[in-house]
């Protein structure tokens, strides 16, 4: 599953997600992909997120939004959100992946439970930093 | 940040023993191509939404990545797609789910969000609206890759193989437990 998180000099915050899902899938299985929320949220007063992993966790735990709202209603962090929904939750909850995201002071997070995920971030100065394992 | 730009290819258990250093070589210049794209869309005062559909443009229509011409094989040895965006302005959203033909998925979920007044569409239905809306529509067989379909064949041996001896076991079967990712 590929995605994007971006915020532009205007202060908006889109994110994208794109996947084929998963190997031998059948009976028309979705995942968290297509489902806003679930794997995919952006909001201009929080953050953005794209999420890829295993989907029906994804979608069990309404990850992406979650952090979204910690960030809302808690007043956490980006990085403690984002630590909290897939250290604690999605890894309670059994499942497996990571997210990225971006808050709206521009602050980068990768968040995952996983071996490796691959990722690539840059910010305004143009510093690049492209990374494959934990 | 003024602004900012972050793109994932995927998660799961991707260990360096793995890899090899060209295919290592070939996912970092290409996770590099993406994220530039995008970069220089919002440097030159570029709108967010422009920068993901552009960024993930390079990810679905290179072979490395579960997207687009990447994208795994269903049990019936097609290719089903599904994508979403949102926008952080407004709380518009636009996604799509089980198409076959369309070449830029994420591109279909921009048009539904933008020229839809639906937030979700699936199968035939979304790819009808995906031509409506002028969007390359390819064979399904532009999807096919070597190595997805093999990968295929490979999880539904061990699946079988999985089945006559002890269910059980392939939870702890790494290939099987990583076909599970998105």
């Amino acid at each position: 599953t590929v995605g994007c998180v971006a915020l532009d000099k205007n202060g908006n915050i889109t994110a994208g997600t794109s996947t084929g899902g998963m190997t031998n899938k059948r009976w028309n299985r979705i995942g968290d992909s297509p489902i806003i929320g679930a794997g995919t949220y952006a909001n201009n007063a929080t953050c953005g997120v794209s999420s890829t992993g295993w989907g029906e966790y994804f979608i069990r735990g309404m990850v992406a939004h979650d952090i979204s709202a910690l960030i809302d209603y808690k007043g956490s962090t980006l990085k403690e959100a984002s630590k909290e929904v897939i250290q604690n939750k999605l890894t309670k909850l059994g499942g497996t992946g990571g997210i990225v995201a971006i808050d709206k002071f521009g602050n980068i997070v990768y968040e995952f439970n996983t071996a490796g995920m691959y990722r690539a971030s840059m910010n305004d100065k143009g510093e690049l930093d492209v990374k494959i394992y934990k | 940040n003024e602004f900012a730009i972050v793109i994932h290819g995927g998660a799961g258990t991707i260990l360096k023993k793995n890899m090899t250093p060209e295919k290592e070589k070939a996912y970092q210049d290409k996770l590099e191509e993406a994220i530039k794209v995008g970069y220089n869309i919002l440097n030159n005062g570029g709108s967010s939404l422009d920068a993901v559909e552009k960024t993930i443009h390079v990810m679905e229509n290179s072979p490395l990545f579960n997207a687009g011409k990447g994208a795994v094989f269903t049990h019936d040895e097609t290719n089903e797609l599904d994508a979403s965006i949102m926008t952080g302005n407004d709380l518009n959203a636009g996604a799509v789910a089980g198409v076959k033909n369309v070449k830029n998925p994420i591109s279909l979920a921009r048009k539904i969000m933008e020229e839809s007044p639906h937030v979700l569409l699936s199968g035939n239905g979304a790819s009808v609206f995906a031509k409506e809306q002028g969007l390359e529509i390819v064979e399904p067989s532009y999807f096919y890759t070597e190595s997805r379909f093999k990968s295929l064949q490979r999880v539904k041996e061990k699946m079988k193989a999985e089945l006559d001896h002890n269910a059980k076991t392939a939870f702890y079967d790494s290939e099987i437990k990583n076909s599970k990712f998105g």
